[in-house]
């Protein structure tokens, strides 16, 4: 099975 | 004070339905750039990004910079009133709560005014860094808006691979598996029905095909969409603005556990 990564993990606050 | 008229308003009215679904509140940014807007679903695995540049617009007028709080599906409803030749005016002020949205017919003989309410939304600017990508893949956006339909009533997800072979998107489900080659076609009658892969590497990545049936409302906005690939990024969708600018998704992956 698959777990959903969040796009916060990529990008970060400016 | 914002001031801005767009004669082809059926071009806001497109956008709209591209994010509405997708993210419920967002702040609209104004600057001397353009109108753009950058917000995440509610589940926070995907970001919407949107930019209509300042020279696309018949008049553009922003004094200074500043954001306007909207829920989208109430925009939405608005823009709805709007004839699809209608040109549409929007007017705002830094620090107002209401933002006015104004249809004008192509003849001039009905003139609408809809005023909506603003409201105050804590967003923060994701940093989106300009990257590198091991695939990008450019086709039709009907095509491409029709792998993801037909894909989701067999799976939840899909697998976009990347090789020299071409794109294949793939799924399973309780009720089997599916499998679409997409091989590279330049040899068309029409540059936006061609099938265009560029590979530095070969790429292959898991998404929530939810989403990306989401991502595909965008697609009366564009004949084709650009899909970039990477192994340590988010996808990129996007759905090109004739002249005006961008509408861009960014799809974090599913992992293996």
């Amino acid at each position: 099975s698959c777990t959903q990564v969040f796009i916060l993990f990529y990008f970060l606050y400016l | 004070m914002l001031e801005l008229r767009l004669v082809q308003g059926s071009l806001l009215k497109k956008v709209l339905e591209s994010i509405k679904d997708l993210v419920n509140d967002a702040n609209f940014d104004c600057s001397a750039t353009g109108f753009s807007l950058q917000a995440m679903d509610s589940s926070h695995v995907a970001l919407v990004s949107l930019l209509l540049r300042s020279e696309g617009f018949e008049h553009y007028r922003c004094d200074k910079n500043f954001s306007m709080g909207m829920n989208l599906g109430n925009m939405s409803k608005m823009l709805k009133c709007a004839g699809n030749d209608d040109i549409i005016t929007i007017k705002g002020d830094d620090g107002g709560d209401t933002i006015t949205f104004m249809f004008e017919s192509p003849s001039q003989d009905k003139i609408a005014d809809f005023e909506m309410k603003l409201m105050d939304i804590d967003s923060e600017h994701l940093g989106i860094p300009e990257a590198e990508y091991h695939a990008i893949v450019r086709m039709p956006s009907a095509e491409f808006a029709r792998i993801c339909k037909d894909l989701s009533s067999i799976g939840d997800t899909v697998i976009i691979s990347v090789t020299k072979e071409g794109v294949k998107f793939s799924t399973k489900g309780d009720i089997g598996t599916a499998n679409i080659v997409c091989r590279q076609n330049t040899t068309v009658d029409k540059p936006e029905e061609a099938t265009i892969i560029e590979m530095q590497e070969p790429v292959s990545l898991t998404f929530a095909l939810r989403y990306m049936n989401s991502f595909t409302k965008a697609s009366p906005l564009s004949n084709t969409v650009t899909i970039s690939l990477s192994s340590e990024l988010p996808v990129v969708v996007e759905y090109k603005i004739a002249e005006m600018g961008y509408i861009r998704y960014y799809l974090a992956p599913k992992i293996e556990d």
